[in-house]
């Protein structure tokens, strides 16, 4: 699914500069369920951004079935993205100003999809997180948790064939976290491939494959 | 310190209401560590923010020191909150304008402490957390554990008596989150008092006494 070439990302810091991935060589494969760990500021996130295609390396390659994403506009990168990828932020980035039931659906807005279809699937997908009954509220309204587990749910309303998922499980007690957990087990069983961002020792377990990051350096 | 009688925090949600806090009753002594755990969604954070005077309860009394903090005006209790309480957000709510070094000296602005010593803190703070080269970038240029260490070394800048802390490891390495701890541990053993919430159980350890939260309920 995935081919990273020689990929390296740098960032301007004062007189020197940050190099967040150095030359980085990584596959994954269709199917496969991998956990990404590295220590706080390893390159995680970075890594995670670029094989999504929301970050462009500053060199090298990223493949996704085969085709060289950067020889591809930015337009028709956000189409295969929205229509292949389902990504779970570290930070969440909900839209405060709209409802917790138009955030969950907003992958779908703007595909063909019919608007009955669209606000079955929103509840669905609520449903699947525990928090059916809050899709009339506004992000600002969830608690942390609560938060997270809206961004996992939009990140799987379009069904995806691939989900990135950077610290899923962050803001979660072990209840919660096991519930998400569970639900990527069941998509893992389906045939999706997965690939999260954890510190989370139990999360990583699960994953069948562990790729770790040091300082920009993927082991 | 703190004394919480009956207190009840309730939000209208549809035509019912979500009970945040449940007729609470909590004393937190002079120089006690507790750790507050809960589910998702079970009022921590709604717990902290009454304790921290950041939000006012639907019904009930805080006092703090003795004294019945809904009675003074909101700008006193700003006054009192900036000097002796030290507050670490589960958002972190950095300002994306300031610099990592603004962010972390802004307790001490409004103050009267000459600009020199406020620049000295300020760098001390960022290498107590380890991110001593990153005073000059913003918060967005930097990785979601290091944004949580800069809103810890703010929340520690004015040297508050108190410390409030939601989930101040959640997006935290194991190697940084004992760092965290260990800053917590001499903090606590100079004689101050520290309240975390965390769903973290080795955190939670750490501290002397486990506070549990369940549906607004405290246990
Ligand atoms: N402004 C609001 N309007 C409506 N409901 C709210 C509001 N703020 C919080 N709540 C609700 O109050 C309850 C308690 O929220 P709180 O943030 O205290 O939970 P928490 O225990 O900190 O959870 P987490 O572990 O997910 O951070 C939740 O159900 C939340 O949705
Ligand atoms: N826009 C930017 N400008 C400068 N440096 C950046 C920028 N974005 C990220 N970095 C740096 O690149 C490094 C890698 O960041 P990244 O977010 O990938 O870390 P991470 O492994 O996800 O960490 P965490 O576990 O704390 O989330 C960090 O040192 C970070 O400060
Ligand atoms: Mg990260
Ligand atoms: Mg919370």
């Amino acid at each position: 699914v995935f081919e990273l070439q020689d990929v390296s990302k740098v960032y301007p810091m004062g007189d020197g500069e940050v190099r967040a991935l150095d030359h980085v060589d990584l596959q994954i494969r269709e199917g496969e369920f991998s956990a990404i760990i590295g220590p706080s500021g390893s390159g995680k996130s970075t890594l995670m951004h670029i094989m999504g295609f929301m970050d462009q390396p500053t060199s090298g390659k990223v493949l996704f079935d085969g085709e060289d994403m950067s020889r591809l506009p930015s337009n028709k990168r956000a189409l295969v993205r929205n229509a292949k990828i389902g990504f779970v932020f570290q930070a969440f980035n909900l839209l405060p100003k709209l409802s917790v039931h138009e955030n969950t659906a907003l992958p779908l807005r703007y595909t063909k999809t019919p608007r009955k279809i669209i606000a079955e699937r929103a509840r669905a997908a609520l449903e699947m997180v525990g928090l059916a009954n809050r899709g009339d509220h506004s992000p600002g309204q969830l608690s942390g948790g609560q938060r997270q587990r809206v961004a996992i749910a939009r990140a799987l309303i379009n069904e995806p064939r691939l989900i990135l998922a950077d610290e899923p499980t962050g803001n979660l007690d072990s209840e919660n976290a096991a519930l998400i957990m569970d639900l990527f087990d069941r998509l893992h069983a389906d045939g999706r491939t997965l690939v999260l961002v954890t510190h989370d020792n139990e999360v990583a377990e699960h994953a069948r494959r562990q790729i770790r990051v040091q300082d920009g350096h993927v082991h």
